[in-house]
């Protein structure tokens, strides 16, 4: 059976919150590692992967992999009752029909129980391989945010380029173009205001803004981001979180002329 | 425009 507590429910809401408009059905794989989940969206061209490492619960239990059919909107109406500091235990069985869910508030005042009943999910499963990318950025989450959201204003698509001199967005469009250049920044004093840029070869590609800035929804779950870049495969979103635990999305690009 | 290409022809299935 499995049996994961997290301290704070909020880490489950967000993640819940970042990709409940990308996939909706998908399946929560759990066995001793944690809770895994990979779901494209319906188009296949935006992918979803998030790992729940056990290190991000306290305790975390499951002796065998379990698969938890979930309906992503039913799960966030119940994600709703819980407050963001409240303690969430997910509970179900070996072959479950529900997730038993609970929220407890902190000073233990309040214990909020529910079950959701749970689908029979066949999922596609995509084989992603372990990649080098000729370029990988670390920014923060915000400052990408405004970007996508800023040239989504003028275009549907950006540009991506990234050289020896920094990392530029750009977009075409109908009322005209615009791009925002990025430098490598250190501060010191505060590092997730960094901008670090690592590059083995210059790269430049195209995606789809609606797609990055659906990503960006997942902005609350690490001051920082890292986009993963080479110009062979599908663009690399990463919001890394405390215990291991990630939230990744992969996005097929446009191709040019 | 230019087109969309999707996952799987970069990523098999299974």
């Amino acid at each position: 059976m499995l049996e994961a507590r997290l301290e704070q429910a909020q880490l489950l809401k967000k993640v819940v919150d970042a990709i409940k408009d990308l996939v909706q059905d998908c399946n929560f794989d759990c066995n001793d590692s944690g809770i895994a989940l990979q779901a494209m969206d319906n188009s296949h061209v935006a992918l979803v992967s998030m790992m729940l490492k056990a290190e991000s619960f306290n305790p975390f239990r499951c002796d065998r992999n379990i698969a938890i059919g979930l309906n992503l909107v039913s799960l966030t109406k119940v994600l709703r009752a819980a407050q963001n500091e409240d303690i969430l235990t997910l509970k179900a069985e070996d072959a479950p029909d529900s997730l038993n869910l609970t929220f407890e508030s902190s000073d233990k005042d309040r214990i909020s129980e529910y079950d959701l009943k749970l689908m029979d999910i066949d999922q596609e499963h995509l084989g992603i391989p372990d990649t080098d990318y000729s370029a990988t950025i670390s920014m923060p989450s915000a400052e990408f945010k405004r970007i996508c959201t800023d040239l989504m204003a003028m275009s549907e698509s950006v540009t991506i380029e990234a050289g020896k001199d920094g990392i530029k967005f750009a977009c075409n469009g109908d009322i005209g173009n615009g791009s925002i250049t990025l430098r490598t920044v250190q501060d010191v004093e505060n590092k997730e205001n960094n901008i670090e840029i690592a590059l083995t070869e210059p790269v430049s590609l195209t995606f789809s803004l609606k797609y990055l800035v659906n990503f960006c929804k997942a902005q609350n779950l690490s001051k920082t981001v890292k986009l993963h870049i080479s110009n062979e495969v599908p663009l690399l979103v990463e919001y890394a979180m405390e215990g291991g635990s990630y939230l990744r999305f992969y996005l097929a690009p446009k191709i040019g002329d | 425009q230019v087109p969309q290409i999707i996952l799987e022809q970069y990523y098999k299935s299974g």
